[in-house]
């Protein structure tokens, strides 16, 4: 109304050059024209998303799972800088704000992102930078862990996309409902990730391996080793194998803690893509999770082997190892994206790799 | 960001104890919000 109000009426002509001051006039309703044109697009746009959002939530409330749909828009991301893009982000948020508009920075940051300050570990004021702020500690105690010992616990706070069980070789782990992925991509080629179908799997690890592969595969000593978390002789359980897809939010915790009592052996990092990875990207953009950017750590615990793969996204490109703070992620690369085998680090110290208790701090997802 | 975790866990009747059973459970349905140290599944030997 104010833009309608403030509009300039046009002059009627009142000389020979009436024309151009006419066309002088003219011109000048066009950048507010464009403006407002483009305001309402994105209006628009944001309201259809924000529609088709809604309608898919309500689908997810009544059972119905949503399908792959490839989009046109998801093929152009892969046009763009991404990489790039997350390391600009990154720099900008790692920028020191004065430490007077750090609480209200960081207060709207809650706001928009749905986070719990009353977590902190400090003081608002205290965060030099929203990247610091991004990765905060929680206050001791925000977190109990569960100390049931037969149970596996959440290593990060977030959504649960998908779970399940992988059976057979060429495991496949379902994105959305209409695409899967092979697990072995994800991975790694090189994974320990045992291979058969289940039943057989705790035959395979202790038995029918072969000694060169014993000496190659030298986590598998450690379970042997083990007889009290895992003793063969006395129950022989029969092993399955299972996968659980966790989504954090841009608010939420962005550490990541151990699962269980495991030793770690063996981490791959694997370069790539940068793509969103939101419930959206989730279900338009194909092989998202071993396209993106991720590391992978695997080793043994109590039941077996143990896999975690921490995929980044745009926003948050780089993943911090605490337990091998000289990786580091997101860096530019020349070659290109994908055709590299990961890099990998076995932590074989003295064959037990790294270990860590169950709830304990391994890493964190940074900005950019 | 994303978290992918893969494992082994136990999941049928035991060999050598009749009717003894122990099996994976997950304890949470998919878009369930969960925190760190909260269960993801459990298992059980009776």
């Amino acid at each position: 109304t104010s833009f309608i109000k403030n509009f300039p009426k046009p002059q009627p002509p009142s000389s020979v050059n009436g024309a151009n001051g006419n066309s002088k006039g003219d011109s000048s309703y066009l950048l507010p024209g464009a403006t407002v044109a483009t305001i309402l697009m994105l209006g628009a746009l944001h309201a259809r998303r924000m529609y088709d959002d809604k309608k898919i939530e309500k689908r997810q409330e009544k059972g119905i799972e949503v399908e792959f749909q490839p989009d046109v828009k998801a093929s152009f991301m892969s046009f763009l800088p991404l990489r790039s893009i997350s390391r600009c982000w990154g720099q900008l948020t790692s920028m020191e704000i004065p430490a007077w508009l750090r609480p209200h920075v960081y207060k709207a940051w809650a706001r928009a992102f749905h986070s719990n300050l009353e977590e902190a570990a400090l003081p608002l004021d205290k965060y030099t930078s929203l990247r610091e702020f991004f990765v905060r500690a929680l206050k001791e105690g925000s977190r109990p862990i569960d100390t049931d010992p037969q149970c596996l616990v959440s290593p990060v706070d977030g959504k649960i996309l998908r779970f399940g069980e992988l059976k057979g070789a060429g495991a496949m782990i379902e994105q959305v409902k209409g695409f899967s992925y092979p697990v072995f991509s994800l991975l790694g080629a090189s994974s320990l990730l045992p291979t058969t179908a289940h039943g057989n799997v705790q035959e395979e690890t202790s038995e029918s391996i072969k000694p060169t592969e014993k000496s190659k595969k030298s986590w598998w000593r450690v379970s042997l080793a083990s007889p009290k978390v895992w003793d063969p002789t006395s129950s022989c359980p029969k092993k399955g194998l299972f996968y659980c897809v966790i989504y954090l939010k841009p608010g939420d915790y962005n550490r990541i803690h151990s699962p269980a009592d495991w030793n770690i052996l063996v981490r791959r990092h694997f370069s790539g893509h940068l793509y969103p990875v939101n419930e959206r990207a989730t279900r338009t953009i194909r092989n998202l999770y071993i396209e993106n950017e991720r590391v992978v750590l695997e080793g043994v615990w109590q039941e077996g082997f143990m896999a975690l793969a921490a995929v980044g996204a745009t926003n948050i490109g780089s993943i911090e190892l605490f337990i091998e703070p000289e990786l580091q992620t997101n860096k530019p690369i020349k070659k290109s994206l994908n055709s590299e085998p990961p890099e990998e680090r076995v932590y074989d110290c003295e064959g037990v790799g790294k270990v860590l208790k169950k709830g304990d701090e391994l890493g964190a997802f940074n900005m950019g | 960001s994303t978290v992918v975790l893969v494992f082994q866990a136990p999941i049928s009747k035991l060999l050598h104890e009749g009717d003894s059973s122990q099996e994976f459970n997950f304890n949470v349905k998919c878009g369930d919000r969960i925190k760190v140290g909260e269960a993801l599944g459990r298992w059980h030997s009776s």
